[in-house]
C-alpha cells in the first residue's frame, strides 16, 4: 500500500480498511485515518513515507500501557529473578481464557522457556473438566521436565491448586504455573470457579505473581468483553496472544490494551516447544500494516 | 442493538423538520457499517450489504416514507437473512457402505468435541450407528480425549498407532463396515490454512476417503478472519458445510454472514455449550437477530 502513492482519500481508505480486516475495529480503524488525514492537512506528514512512519510510532505507542515492564524483561518476573528469597517461591503463574485459546500449550512452551534458563517449575493440572485435560499437560510435563499436581477428572480445581501450592513450597520450587480449563466470561459459575482460585491460594499465603488472560489472535471484537469480564475475576497482569501465525493479525490488541491497560506480554507463533516468544510490538505492527 | 440505533438516526432527522434526503440515508448506512463490523461481519459483507441496501433506501419509498427508520430496520433485517439463506442441516447419507464425514479446522476451534456431538445428534436424529475415527495424531492426548467422549456416549472410537492420518481413516472406513457401523466421523488436527504440509495432508484424506460430508469447524468468535480460512478450506477441500462452535458465548458472531456467500455452502449445526448435548440445528432466522442485537 505504501509504494509510490499520493496521500489522498483512496490511500485513507485504503488504510482504514487494511486496519479493519486487521480486527482494529471500526472506531479505532477510523480515528487512525482521520488522526493521519488532519496531520497530513496541517502539512506535519507529507506524503505516504512520513505517513507509513507515523503510523508505525503511533501503533506501537498504543501497544506500550502506562507503566508495564518492557517485554524483553518480561519472560522472568522479579519475583524469580536470582537470587530468589525462599519466602517468595513459589512464583504463582495463572494461564486463564475461553476454550480453545491455547491455555495448556502456552504453559507447557513457558515451561520450557523456564527450564531453559535454569528455574524448577511445577505444572498445576487445574482443568479438572475437560476430556484428556490432565493427560494432555502431562506429556507437556515430560517433555519439558517439569513436575506436575494432578487429580482426578471432575475434582475441584481450587483443590488442585491448593495441592500444588504446598508441593511447590515444600519443594522450593521458583515457579508455579496453573493451567486452568477453558471458561466463557459470560458463563456466571465458572466466572465464580474462577474467583476461588485465587481465593484458595490467599487463604493458603501464597498470591498470583502473573496471571495471563490466553486470547486467540483471530478473536474479533468480543475480546474485549473477554478482558473485562475476567478481571472481574481475576487479578490479571498480562495478555498472551496466540496463533499470530496463521493471517489474522491480532488487531483486537490494540482496542484491549486501551481498555484495560494490561500490556500484551507473549505470543504464540506455532505449536512447537519454542514457538512462545515475548511480545516484540515493532514486529506486530509491521505484520499489521499493509 | 442496530434496530435501535437506526431508529435513533432517524428519529434524529425527523425531529429535524425537513425532508429525509439521500445524505441522511448515507448517514444511517454509517451507523449500520460501524454496528456490522463491530458485530465482526466480514468486511466484503459489510461492504456488499449497505450497497443493496443503499439501492433500496434511495428508492422513492423509504424517501416519502413516515416512518422511514422502520423502512431501513426491515430493509437491513431481509438482507441479512437472504445472506444467510435457508436452512439446511440435512446429511447426504450413502445407500450402501458407512456414510463419511470430515471434520477439518483451525486449532481449537471445537473439532474433537463437536465429532462427539455430531454422532449422538445424528443417532438421535436419523437413528445412525457412528464409528469416532482419532486421526489427529499430532497433539498431545488427541486420541485420549476423542476416546473418553466416546466413551462416555457408548460410541467407538477406532485408532491406530501409525504416523498416516490417511491409514487411520481408512482403517476406521472398513472396521465400521465389518462391525455393521454406518457412519464415520473422522477427527483431524487442528491446522492453520497457511500451512501447505497441513492442506496438503488433509486434501490427501479427503482424495483417499471421498467423504459424503466434509465439514468445517468454526469458532463463532472469530473476527475479520473467519471468511479468509473458510475459503481457504473450501479453495482446497470442497466443504459441504459449516458447523459454527462456541455460540453460547455472547459475541454476535457476525463471520456467520459472510460464510455462506464466501463458501455457497449452509452452516449446518451450531455448538452451544461445552456438554455433548450442547449441538443444534443451525438456525438463519435465530442468527440474524442476534448479528442485528
Ligand atoms: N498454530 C498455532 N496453534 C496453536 C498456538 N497455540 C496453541 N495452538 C493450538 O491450539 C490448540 C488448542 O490449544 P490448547 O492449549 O489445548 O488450548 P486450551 O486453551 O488449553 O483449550 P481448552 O483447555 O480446551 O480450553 C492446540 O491444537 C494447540 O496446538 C499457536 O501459537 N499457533
Ligand atoms: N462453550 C463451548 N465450548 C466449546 C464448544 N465446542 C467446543 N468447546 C470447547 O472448546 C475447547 C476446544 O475444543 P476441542 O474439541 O478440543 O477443539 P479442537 O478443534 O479439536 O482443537 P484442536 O484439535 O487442538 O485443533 C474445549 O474446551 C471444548 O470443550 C461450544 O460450542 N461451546
Ligand atoms: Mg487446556
Ligand atoms: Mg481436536
Amino acid at each position: 500500500l505504501f509504494g509510490l502513492r499520493k496521500l489522498d482519500t483512496d490511500f485513507l481508505n485504503e488504510l482504514e480498511e487494511a486496519f479493519i480486516a486487521a480486527d482494529l475495529g471500526p472506531m479505532l480503524a477510523g480515528e487512525l485515518v482521520e488522526e493521519l488525514g488532519s496531520r497530513n492537512r496541517s502539512g506535519e506528514i507529507a506524503g505516504v513515507e512520513q505517513a507509513k512512519a507515523w503510523l508505525r510510532a503511533e501503533l506501537a505507542r498504543q501497544l506500550m500501557p502506562a507503566g508495564a515492564p518492557a517485554p524483553a524483561a518480561a519472560l522472568t518476573p522479579a519475583a524469580v529473578l536470582a537470587p530468589v528469597a525462599a519466602a517468595s517461591k513459589p512464583a504463582v503463574w495463572f494461564f486463564l481464557g475461553v476454550n480453545g485459546s491455547g491455555k495448556t500449550t502456552a504453559v507447557g512452551r513457558i515451561a520450557h522457556r523456564l527450564q531453559g534458563e535454569g528455574r524448577s517449575v511445577l505444572l498445576a493440572a487445574g482443568d479438572t473438566f475437560r476430556a484428556a485435560a490432565g493427560a494432555q499437560l502431562e506429556i507437556w510435563a515430560e517433555r519439558t521436565g517439569s513436575a506436575i499436581v494432578r487429580h482426578k477428572e471432575g475434582g475441584d480445581p481450587a483443590a488442585v491448586i491448593f495441592d500444588a501450592y504446598d508441593a511447590a513450597k515444600n519443594r522450593g520450587t521458583d515457579v508455579l504455573l496453573v493451567d486452568t480449563a477453558g471458561r466463557l466470561h459470560n458463563k456466571k459459575n465458572l466466572m465464580a470457579e474462577c474467583e476461588k482460585m485465587f481465593r484458595v491460594l490467599a487463604k493458603r499465603g501464597g498470591q498470583a505473581a502473573e496471571v495471563f488472560l490466553v486470547l486467540d489472535a483471530a478473536t474479533g471484537q468480543n475480546a474485549v468483553q473477554q478482558a473485562l469480564l475476567f478481571r472481574e475475576v481475576a487479578p490479571l497482569t498480562g495478555i498472551i496472544l496466540t496463533k499470530l501465525d496463521g493471517t489474522a493479525k491480532g488487531g483486537i490488541a490494540f482496542r484491549l490494551v486501551r481498555e484495560t491497560g494490561l500490556p500484551i506480554r507473549y505470543a504464540g507463533l506455532g505449536e512447537g516447544m519454542e514457538d512462545i516468544e515475548p511480545f516484540n510490538a515493532a514486529a506486530f505492527v509491521d505484520a499489521i500494516l499493509p | 442493538g442496530l434496530s435501535d440505533k437506526l431508529q435513533q438516526v432517524f428519529a434524529r432527522l425527523r425531529g429535524s423538520g425537513r425532508r429525509i434526503s439521500e445524505q441522511d440515508v448515507n448517514e444511517s448506512l454509517r451507523a449500520i457499517r460501524v454496528a456490522l463490523l463491530e458485530a465482526d461481519v466480514a468486511l466484503e459483507a459489510v461492504k456488499a450489504l449497505t450497497q443493496a441496501i443503499r439501492e433500496q433506501a434511495v428508492g422513492e419509498k423509504v424517501l416519502e416514507s413516515v416512518r422511514p427508520g422502520d423502512m431501513v430496520v426491515k430493509i437491513v433485517q431481509d438482507e441479512i437473512a437472504r445472506l444467510l439463506g435457508a436452512s439446511d442441516t440435512a446429511i447426504r447419507y450413502r445407500t450402501e457402505g458407512p456414510t463419511v464425514i470430515l471434520m477439518c479446522g483451525l486449532q481449537g476451534s471445537g473439532k474433537t468435541t463437536t465429532c462427539a456431538k455430531l454422532a449422538r445428534l445424528l443417532a438421535s436424529r436419523d437413528g445412525r450407528k457412528p464409528l469416532l475415527a482419532a486421526a489427529d495424531l499430532k497433539r498431545p492426548a488427541a486420541i485420549a480425549q476423542l476416546q473418553t467422549l466416546g466413551r462416555e456416549l457408548g460410541f467407538p472410537v477406532y485408532s491406530e498407532a501409525v504416523a498416516d492420518p490417511v491409514r487411520v481413516c481408512t482403517g476406521a472406513v472398513k472396521h465400521a463396515r465389518a462391525e455393521g457401523r454406518d457412519l464415520v466421523i473422522l477427527d483431524t488436527a487442528g491446522r492453520l490454512h497457511v500451512d501447505e504440509e497441513l492442506m496438503r495432508e488433509i486434501k490427501a484424506v479427503h482424495a483417499a476417503l471421498s467423504p459424503d460430508e466434509t465439514l468445517l469447524v468454526l469458532d463463532a468468535m472469530t473476527g475479520q478472519d473467519a471468511v479468509r480460512s473458510a475459503r481457504a478450506f473450501h479453495e482446497t477441500l470442497p466443504l459441504d458445510g459449516l458447523i459454527l462452535t462456541k455460540l453460547d458465548s455472547d459475541t454476535r458472531g457476525g463471520a456467520a454472514l459472510s460464510l455462506r456467500h464466501a463458501t455457497g455452502r449452509p452452516i449446518k449445526f451450531a455448538g452451544v455449550g461445552e456438554q455433548l448435548d450442547k449441538l443444534e440445528e443451525f438456525h438463519p432466522d435465530r442468527m440474524a437477530g442476534r448479528i442485528l442485537g
